[in-house]
């Protein structure tokens, strides 16, 4: 007689439910229009059911977004856990598109729901990636720019998990210095 | 309280397991 090994059937459960949402510039639709909540999850096994069934970043439009957060935080500047934050950004060069986009996301999202950044996991929002004709760009959202501690380990494992090299410098920006803007850079508040 | 934490490893392995 065979006996039932639930390691076949129960599904693995992560620390956080998520939400995967996707946006797609229709510049006849306002901003929120555009972005559409596409599922959530809280298993590993939930997790790549939906990543096998979707597009890679690669295969996407221009203008086109993939954000996951955890649930309750909307992937907006506005939501009252990201408007204190902000984002370690990589800045891709067109190249890239075919080398590293997918890659750098799937690891992205690896980091995310298998909580690799230990207790600064907690400071975590989400993650995005933007196609861009520019440069596709993908960033690690955090919720208050000011806890300097989890957002420089977050920052350096990310850096390791993606395999940037040392020299090669990321920067943290908050979220209010990239929307008060004027030009075109934004001050990094932290770089490794 | 307890964190659950996944590795690359691990979670790879899920992705092609039945």
């Amino acid at each position: 007689s065979a006996v039932a090994n639930p390691e076949q059937y129960i599904k693995h459960p992560l620390q956080n439910r998520w939400a995967l949402w996707y946006f797609k510039n229709d510049k006849s639709k306002s901003w929120t229009e555009n972005l559409r909540l596409i599922a959530k999850f809280d298993t590993v096994e939930d997790f790549w059911a939906l990543y096998n069934h979707i597009q890679q970043p690669s295969k996407l439009g221009y203008g086109c977004d993939y954000c996951l957060f955890k649930d309750g935080i909307k992937p907006m500047w506005e939501d009252d856990r990201n408007k204190l934050g902000g984002r370690w950004l990589m800045t891709l060069n067109k190249q890239q598109r075919h080398n590293d986009l997918d890659r750098y996301w799937m690891e992205t999202l690896l980091c995310l729901i298998g909580e690799s950044f230990d207790e600064a996991s907690d400071d975590v929002c989400g993650a995005v990636v933007n196609v861009r004709p520019k440069g596709d760009k993908l960033a690690i959202w955090t919720g208050n720019c000011q806890n300097r501690d989890a957002i420089m380990t977050i920052g350096q494992q990310y850096k390791e998990r993606l395999n940037i090299p040392s020299k090669a410098l990321i920067g943290y920006q908050s979220h209010d210095d990239t929307s008060s803007k004027s030009g075109s850079t934004t001050k990094n508040m932290y770089t490794v | 309280g307890t964190r659950i934490i996944y590795d690359r490893k691990f979670l790879l392995e899920c992705r092609s397991s039945p």
